[in-house]
């Protein structure tokens, strides 16, 4: 039985994307069965596995309605064990059709609970909002991962987003839980880095994983060539600490 | 008459934000009056100029559906010629209320109407989506400034901002133009860097601003003591850039 894991934090650009493709990747590395959910209308995850989104058939957008078409709609990747389902452009509009429909939180979840059992995670990628898709996300998983960036902002946005955690595990999804904190970005040059990651231990303390992301600039080139750290370049930090996180991921999870 | 300018775009973390407080902050310093409006939940350009999210008696959302308290709503800040209507908390919610409203599109225009004698220009920070709240952003203003960061899914995002622009022109609001596109956190020793800057200079010419801004810390820290990078650090390289860019944009509007 899969453990569903969303990745979630509505500051913009502090790593949900690039965590998400990459600690799956080194999962799969480690013989996990992995499967990922994009419900970004950005589609990044989908196009930073090398798809293009105007050549998606079926997406996540798409099964909302219809999950008749579950089977079309997971794509294999190059990376042995991981499979996906991609966002296409059709989810833009997705938050607004989706505030007047039944079961609107519930829609990602039900897709999910027909495919856990092929899998041994399911990430679900969000976007940086608290909208309805998100809600989505955090309705549907066992945990959340939550990346940090090591810069003023995205700290000061952690209690709005521990608030809305708390809403949906009140009404919507009672076992949900914080699988860990994530700092990324990490810049030893300066002194802004080493005060974030400071007072971010301080408060979440255990839940905040042990490896830190730091700022490496592979992890930014191998979206351009669709590829996971992994594949652009095996030797980097960058892929390094995403081995190591995969590694942290497992061993947390087995002591329960 | 104030020029309404949008800060948009809707990849998270490009620096919308750190455009909208330095750039206006930098126009102030021209002795230029400017007014900010923060229509993102996140509140990024309230707290970065200083004010607690959870102490603003009248937001952004309040004058949604009560205009009579304009005037209640707009603070003055530290710097000179500035002011803010700020967002609170309750705009989270926002996106989900306007759905269902009568002209949900024009909200923040009708506001901006009545303001705009006051102010030589209105910035609009928007959050990282294109919901109701930046078409609303989009709606009001005479022009865009679309912040690029310098890697590879800012770029990559471009065609969709573009498309929803195209949009808003052709139903909503026929005089919006691109006012110009900001290339940030640019970091000169990566090639990265070089070739997404070169590639959006191909592709847009002459909408291109000149001012480039460089990935600098001192504009990362200059929130955390709520304050524009002018008043945290004015010898920094992030305030120099900011002043080119804002003598660039009072040239640029001035040959029309
Ligand atoms: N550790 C890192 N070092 C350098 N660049 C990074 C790192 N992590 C992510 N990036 C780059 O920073 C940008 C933001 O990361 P990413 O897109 O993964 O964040 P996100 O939270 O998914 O953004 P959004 O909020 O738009 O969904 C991307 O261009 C990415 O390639
Ligand atoms: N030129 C720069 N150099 C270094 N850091 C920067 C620069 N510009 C912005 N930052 C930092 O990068 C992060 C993202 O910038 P900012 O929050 O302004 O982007 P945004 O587009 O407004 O994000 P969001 O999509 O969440 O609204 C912030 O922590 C900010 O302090
Ligand atoms: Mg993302
Ligand atoms: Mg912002």
């Amino acid at each position: 039985m899969a453990r569903i894991i969303t990745i979630a934090n509505q500051k913009g650009g502090v790593g949900k994307t690039t965590t998400t493709i990459n600690l799956s990747t080194c999962l799969c590395d480690l013989n996990k069965k992995v499967l990922l959910i994009d419900i970004d209308p950005q589609g990044n995850t989908t196009s930073g596995l090398g798809y293009s989104k105007n050549k998606i058939a079926v997406s996540i957008y798409d099964l909302f309605s219809d999950q008749e078409k579950i089977n079309q709609a997971i794509l294999n990747t190059s990376i042995p064990g991981l499979s996906l389902i991609p966002a296409n452009i059709s989810l833009t509009g997705a938050e607004i059709e989706l505030v007047n429909l039944e079961q609107r939180e519930f829609r990602v979840k039900s897709i999910l609970d027909s495919l856990k059992e092929n899998y041994d995670y399911i990430f679900i990628d969000c976007p940086p909002s608290l909208g309805l898709l998100t809600i989505n996300g955090l309705t549907a998983a066992n945990s959340i991962i939550i990346p940090v960036q090591c810069a003023y902002y995205a700290m000061e946005g952690l209690g709005q987003l521990l608030n809305t955690i708390k809403l949906v595990k009140d009404r919507l999804n009672r076992s949900l839980k914080i699988e860990g904190i994530l700092l990324t970005m990490y810049d030893a040059r300066t002194n802004l880095s080493y005060q974030v990651a400071k007072e971010i231990k301080t408060h979440f303390r255990e839940k905040v994983y042990e490896t830190i992301i730091p700022t490496n600039v592979k992890l930014a080139e191998a979206p351009g060539f669709g590829k996971p750290i992994t594949l652009h370049d095996n030797q980097s930090t960058g892929a390094k600490c995403y081995q190591k996180l995969a590694e942290e991921v497992i061993r947390r999870n087995k002591n329960g």
